[in-house]
């Protein structure tokens, strides 16, 4: 089948035409090119094994290993096309769900995802993750901007100021993420900006993703006293990742402005009747 | 009156990490949306009465507590209404502006009474739409653009039909 993909002056991103999961991203005006392939996971959550009995919760990251599922190994995709936006509608599964879209003039990519709520039948605990997958040779670094003050370098299995014994290959990699993390390997730079905190991490070089919803069925004994567990069907979720492909030098310009637009984003309201236009003056 | 207090108040209270984290119990993450929502309430009237001097006229604004779930009474039910987007940065910004409405083609004009591109998209699988239009927003301001429904008949915007992925 052809291949999809959605376009404006700055960027294209193209879909597998098999799986329908993003696979590259371009930017036409600084010709640069990344295989990004973009999905969804889970960890299922630990409920305690031979090492420890610490369970995942509402305070603990703990998944029982470290390879996670995928929510599906392919897409169903419905392409909208206006003048005005470029969206591509990705449906992963009956819970999980994802809009690629591309507004004329933007240097970023959104993707509006909506997942939940998240089926627990199989007495499964589930941490829900977005993927992105790179060739970028990134040497165990990324970086993430962790208490909103700060881009920090993260290191994989690695801590600055002790020798790390790491225990927990993927909550140990886990930072927090205010608003952005990123990826590097010197010469192209890809970032996500979060609409809210999240945790994140990269655990293989070029690969970076961020957890999105997460629903457990056992308490961690951390104090909270209840599992991480909506009362009735459970319930949905729906954020938005803004992505950024730039060379690495020019990169900080465009993931910060469009950071600051992202969270004081303009605030919309509306009045019913004709009543008279504005004038700025 | 309008009242910014409350909803400070309840914004303080929920700096603690139980509130950003997920770390509550059920019934105190209950606690915190309704303190939230009942501080939001003084807040909206504020906003308006603030609207209401800057514009210069007195309006009943609607601010939608759903945006997030695209289900705004206003927009999906008016045939004529008011956005004004209003700019918290320092610079200038443009934003495409998605609104839910019922079906139909819409003019939009931006504060100089220009007409503004904008166009209805019917949303996959859904059988919502939504009119898009991009506005404009000085720094530190608002714009008011009008939105009127010239015709009810339904959009068609260029949607292809799902594709098949071969199955593994």
């Amino acid at each position: 089948s052809p291949i999809l993909s959605i376009k404006n002056e700055y960027l294209q991103a193209t879909f597998h035409p098999d799986t329908g999961f993003l696979r590259t991203i371009e930017v036409l005006d600084r010709k640069l090119t990344l295989a990004v392939s973009q999905a969804f996971f889970w960890y299922n959550a630990s409920t305690g094994d031979k090492q420890s009995d610490q369970a995942s919760g509402a305070y603990i990251f703990r998944p029982s290993q470290a390879k996670p599922i995928p929510v599906s190994h392919w897409a169903q995709t419905q392409l909208v096309k206006t003048a005005l936006v470029q969206e591509v509608h990705q449906n992963f599964s009956a819970w999980c769900s994802q809009v690629v879209r591309l507004y004329p003039g933007q240097r970023h990519l959104e993707l509006e995802w909506t997942v939940g709520p998240i089926p627990v039948g199989d007495k499964w605990g589930k941490e829900v993750i977005s993927r992105f997958d790179t060739p970028l040779k990134t040497l165990g670094v990324f970086y993430t901007d962790s208490n909103g003050r700060e881009i920090l370098e993260r290191r994989r299995d690695y801590r600055p100021s002790w020798d790390l014994n790491q225990t927990e290959p993927v909550a140990g990699n886990y930072y927090p993420v205010n608003s952005r993390i990123y990826i590097t390997d010197g010469k192209m730079q890809l970032t996500v900006l979060t609409d809210r905190s999240q945790g994140g991490s990269s655990l293989r070089d070029g690969s970076l993703e961020l957890m999105v919803h997460r629903r457990l069925l056992k308490d961690d004994g951390r104090g909270v006293g209840e599992a991480l567990l909506e009362s009735g069907s459970g319930v949905w979720v729906r954020g938005r990742h803004l992505v950024l492909l730039d060379t690495a030098h020019e990169a900080a310009v465009g993931h910060r402005l469009l950071a600051e637009k992202e969270l004081l984003a303009p605030q919309v309201v509306l009045a019913p009747g004709r009543g008279s236009s504005y004038h700025h003056k | 009156y309008g009242d910014s207090a409350p909803l400070n108040e309840a914004m303080a209270v929920l700096q603690h990490h139980d509130a950003v984290s997920g770390t509550s119990r059920q019934h105190v993450a209950n606690d915190y949306a309704s303190q939230l929502a009942a501080g939001w309430g003084p807040c909206e009237v504020l906003l308006s009465n603030a609207l209401a001097k800057l514009s210069g006229s007195k309006e009943s604004f609607s601010i939608c507590r759903d945006l997030n779930i695209s289900f705004c009474p206003v927009s999906q039910t008016s045939a004529h209404f008011q956005v004004i987007v209003y700019n918290p940065l320092g610079r200038k910004v443009d934003q495409m502006v998605r609104l839910p409405v019922s079906e139909g083609l819409f003019l939009v004009k931006d504060p100089r009474d220009k007409t503004v591109p904008s166009k209805v998209v019917e949303l996959p699988n859904t059988g919502n739409t939504e009119l898009l239009f991009p506005a404009l927003v000085p720094a530190l301001g608002f714009s008011i653009y009008s939105v009127t429904q010239v015709s009810i008949r339904r959009p068609r915007a260029h949607l292809r039909q799902p594709r098949p992925q071969k199955s593994r």
